[in-house]
């Protein structure tokens, strides 16, 4: 995320709607934008009071055209709002030559631009992570919008986290209400078991073995698992290799054989699959695990018993020097069947039933009681009467 | 490939507006003093930004991105650098 540097000194802070857009009722749009602004009261103690009379802290106007700031709208399309930050007053105009819309995939979604917009008025700037909001680009509506961490982290820099309110837990994660949680799955609580590929997507976290994927709780599998892989990523074929989400476009990539897949969310991207030598210059083929490093940032992938480092801002990506052998990384074995950077920071390896937990900041696999490599069974799938992985994973 | 700098007036025109390019191009023939280094420094800048590969060139899926609908306000609202420091 971005600051651009100001911000409220107060956190009680009002509006107005001085000019309301054309053939939209005023009441809906009063709503959508008392919903926008929750948005950021929602993670901090900021609160947004209308108000119809009198100075305003947050002035919003819908206007078209040349209308009066020196910065034009420009019609359908383009750019659809602007908003000041607190330095400059955090008004927030948005062009009222777009079809805005409430709830509906057509036209542009007001709710959603208006919550980029408030952010603006309360001092931040456009972000470089593509799933944020505070990303410049309108993607459409989102039925099931989120605040992202990255945002959450934003605002709460310049207003602080809202003790006075209940919010989220203190892990990175936003979560829902806890899921149902099914012990023993009769196929993931074999000994031995060897998962293709495992990796979070939206605070989920996703294993997939053959044709066949399993959404994981806190403390297990969840319920109505597992899934054909088909019909929850539409595109995707079965035995994958490898996949990580990756943080900075919000986008998820499956390795398979030559090819790799890139989704946003559960939707294949046009122009896949295409080659790993294209994409991926510099890895190879048939790559047993991948995951983001929380220590750089940077995409790793394992083969056998070598790893390869690929930095997209890089020319080359993957520098001469690579592959390294996997004993750089000091106690993960070669062969790896999977690995993950888990929503708790830790980087986890996969092989043969069993897991490591590598501490990024010792750059070792964590000496533990119970020491690791542990089974994954009883700590990552609820298997046998054990308390789950969750007691385990948080010391 | 080396960009040709007057070949695509809308893209100099877009990276100017959201504050890629340290120039006013709304004078349409100021992108005659446009450097080439300028322009490929601030379309990478904007690749860059945007998570797309970055290669300096007006490639389509930096074009496909410039053609997005979006915020009306500056992606690059000056540096620390630029800033005024506290002592």
């Amino acid at each position: 995320y971005a600051l651009q540097g100001s911000r409220w000194r107060v956190k009680a802070l009002t509006y107005r709607i001085s000019s309301y857009p054309r053939n939209v009722k005023r009441s809906e749009v009063d709503a959508e934008l008392a919903r926008a602004f929750n948005v950021w009261s929602e993670y901090t103690d900021l609160t947004f009071t209308p108000k119809a009379s009198g100075q305003v802290h947050i002035d919003v106007r819908f206007a078209r055209g040349e209308h009066g700031d020196g910065d034009p709208f420009d019609g359908p399309g383009g750019t659809l709002a602007h908003a000041y930050f607190p330095v400059y007053g955090g008004d927030a105009h948005f062009d009222d030559a777009e079809s805005w819309t409430f709830r509906s995939y057509r036209g542009t979604n007001l709710f959603q631009v208006a919550a980029h917009e408030f952010g603006h008025s309360l001092g931040l700037s456009h972000s470089d992570v593509r799933a944020s909001l505070m990303a410049p680009f309108y993607r459409g509506y989102d039925s099931s919008f989120k605040l992202h961490e990255d945002d959450i982290q934003a605002i709460q820099s310049l207003y602080g986290t809202g003790k006075s309110k209940n919010k989220r837990p203190a892990s990175a994660q936003v979560t829902e209400a806890p899921e149902k949680t099914i012990p023993n799955d009769p196929e993931l609580c074999r000994s031995g078991i060897k998962i293709d590929a495992i990796f979070t997507e939206s605070s989920s976290t996703y294993l997939f073995k053959g044709d066949s994927y399993w959404k994981l709780t806190e403390d297990g599998v969840a319920a109505g698992y597992p899934r054909s892989i088909s019909s929850g990523w539409p595109g995707l074929p079965g035995s994958i290799d490898a996949a990580f989400t990756y943080s900075k476009n919000g986008r998820t990539y499956f390795f398979k054989g030559s090819q790799y897949y890139r989704f946003s969310g559960k939707t294949m991207d046009d122009g896949y699959p295409k080659m790993i030598s294209d994409g991926f210059q510099g890895i190879p083929s048939s790559v047993d695990a991948a995951f983001v490093w929380s220590g750089n940032g940077k995409i790793y992938f394992f083969k056998d018993g070598q790893f390869y480092r690929f930095d997209p801002t890089a020319k080359p990506p993957v520098k001469s020097t690579y592959p390294k052998p996997i004993a750089n990384w000091a106690g993960v074995p070669d062969n790896l069947d999977a690995a993950l950077q888990y929503t708790n920071g830790y980087t986890y390896f996969f092989k043969g039933g069993q897991y490591y937990r590598f501490n990024d900041r010792t750059f070792a696999v964590d000496s533990a009681d119970p020491p690791f490599p542990r089974a994954v069974g009883p700590w990552w799938f609820g298997c046998n009467t054990m308390n789950g992985r969750g007691s385990g994973m948080m010391q | 490939a080396a960009p040709v700098v007057n070949s695509d007036p809308q893209a100099m025109f877009y990276l100017s507006q959201f504050g890629y390019l340290n120039a006013n191009l709304k004078n349409p023939g100021s992108g005659n003093l446009i450097s080439e280094d300028a322009l490929i420094s601030a379309i990478k800048d904007f690749q860059a930004f945007a998570q797309l590969n970055i290669t300096g060139v007006m490639d389509d899926e930096t074009k496909e991105v410039m053609s997005m609908p979006r915020c009306g306000v500056r992606d690059k609202i000056g540096t620390a650098g630029r800033a005024r420091r506290r002592r």
